[in-house]
């Protein structure tokens, strides 16, 4: 039995809308110290992978684990169903068909429930190692979020160079060019508002912007994005909850 | 002109 309560559905909802534009069919596997998901995208160049600790839930419970596949897509239709500030409790028995939705609404006493049909998905679990990178960058997701949707116009591709106090992000494009440059700078009065920059290696790294544009809607999930890149490995991006995190693995583009 | 990876390049197959 899987019994898995949000304090507040809008968690839920800003966790798959993170998500939902880059994959359709998710395994989320629940176990006792909480819920996975990991799924690729349809052309194979964006990993997505999820934790949700059992601290981010209200009451959590899972007595055996449960592989619940999911469409994002008919999910967030429920999802669009449940007040935000409604309290969300995901309902699975051990060999389920279908997943119980239930919205409260404790002021008004108001009770909404939907189900929704699980499917069976194949698809393998990677076990993702921890890698070793180069550069590691914090900073503001409002920030890295507008500097992909900008530079995301001139362009389908975005480089991405980090060397020891600067930055730079460039779009070269038919219709011009144009780049950002940040320096680390550290807010003590807005400490969310601060970029952090640990830098082992230079890197000079070029990521499809489409795919950039999906990350950064996973930005409505934490003020700080946490980025760490290396020259020989997929880019992550990270965004961390109260407890755990939407990670987002983006393979690069390189010279032939 | 620049190749675009995938994440099997680096993941293994999924």
């Amino acid at each position: 039995m899987l019994e898995a309560k949000f304090a507040e559905a809008s968690l839920f909802k800003r966790i798959i809308d993170g998500f939902k534009d880059c994959v359709s069919l998710v395994n989320f596997q629940c176990k006792e110290d909480g819920i996975i998901a990991q799924a690729v995208d349809d052309s194979r160049v964006l990993l997505v992978s999820l934790e949700i600790g059992v601290e981010a839930f209200q009451e959590y419970r899972c007595d055996h684990p449960v592989t619940l596949g999911m469409d994002l897509g008919s999910l967030s239709k429920i999802l669009r169903c449940g007040n935000n500030s409604d309290t969300l409790t995901l309902i699975a028995d051990d060999k389920p068909d279908s997943i119980l939705l239930l919205f409260e609404d404790t002021q008004r006493e108001r009770i909404a429930e939907y189900s929704l049909k699980l499917m069976d998905i194949d698809a393998d679990f990677l076990k993702i190692e921890d890698l070793q990178y180069d550069t590691t960058l914090m900073m503001p997701s409002t920030e890295f979020s507008k500097v992909v949707k900008d530079l995301s116009q001139l362009t389908d591709s975005i480089n991405i160079m980090v060397t020891k106090e600067t930055i730079k992000f460039v779009a070269e494009g038919e219709i011009g060019t144009g780049s950002v440059i940040l320096k680390p700078v550290m807010d003590m009065e807005k400490p969310a508002e601060s970029i952090k920059l640990e830098m082992d290696q230079p890197v000079d790294l070029t990521f499809g912007a489409k795919y950039l544009l999906d990350i950064v809607k996973g930005s409505a999930l934490s003020d700080r994005i946490g980025i760490r890149l290396s020259s020989e490995a997929p880019a992550l991006f990270q965004f961390d909850l109260s407890s755990g995190f939407l990670q987002f693995f983006l393979a690069p583009k390189f010279n032939d | 002109q620049k190749r675009q990876t995938s994440i099997q390049d680096f993941f293994g197959s999924s």
